[in-house]
């Protein structure tokens, strides 16, 4: 473990807690995309099938409960509890045309073909594009809660710090993970503008919206 | 290059 992956848990954490939290309080899921919550629930779920069969740490196992655990309790806020506050018409992104071509490349390009390891791959592969429906949906509101630009703010850098850990962890552990590595460049690159916009807008105090 | 054993990040 190093600062840069501690860093980058810690922030993911926070993302999903102020994502959950901002849908409880709220009661309401306005301006979020429930297909990208559904995906990262199957993102967790197909990464975390070895959560009681292979014992890493107590910090690992007990993060990955949490994950799991809010990822499954903000699907069932946005489509059983506050469904009336979904904003289905906005958030139209074909999730199908991520989960099939994803699913493919990790039959094809993977360390192992294990049906463990192919399902890690796809959740690695999977993770690195399940941001795009909210992303979309954002561009087809033309604007987002400043609630929900924090939560993406520490969505896209929870996965940039994790970059910085990989360099870390190649000098001084030797360690190297083309698949994650290559899937995490591609995650971040796809937060680019909108970190542009959080930088340039929410930081100055301005709500983010884009020129529709 | 220590590659992929049992993966260890969350």
């Amino acid at each position: 473990m190093n600062i840069f992956r501690l860093a980058g848990d810690l922030s993911h954490l926070a993302a999903i807690i102020v994502l959950l939290l901002k849908i409880w309080k709220t009661r309401s899921c306005a301006g979020i995309s429930g297909k990208s919550q559904i995906l990262f629930a199957l993102v967790f779920t197909t990464r975390y099938l070895d959560l009681f069969t292979n014992f890493i740490s107590p910090y690992n196992t007990v993060m990955k409960m949490i994950y799991l655990g809010c990822a499954y309790a903000t699907v069932y806020l946005i489509y059983m509890k506050f469904k009336a506050t979904y904003d289905g018409n906005h958030d139209t992104f074909r999730a199908e045309f991520l989960v099939v071509p994803v699913g493919g490349l990790a039959f094809l390009v993977n360390h192992e073909f294990s049906p463990l390891e192919i399902l890690w791959t796809f959740s690695i592969y999977l993770e690195s594009v399940a941001i795009l429906p909210q992303l979309f949906m954002i561009s087809k509101t033309g604007e987002a809660e400043t609630i929900t630009t924090h939560y993406l703010f520490a969505l896209g850098m929870y996965r940039a710090l994790y970059l910085i850990n990989w360099i870390w962890r190649y000098y001084f552990e030797n360690f190297f993970d083309l698949i994650a590595i290559v899937a995490g460049c591609v995650q971040t690159i796809l937060y680019c503008d909108f970190f542009y916009l959080y930088i340039t807008k929410v930081l100055q105090g301005k709500k983010l919206s884009l020129p529709a | 290059m220590v590659q992929w054993s049992s993966h260890d990040e969350l």
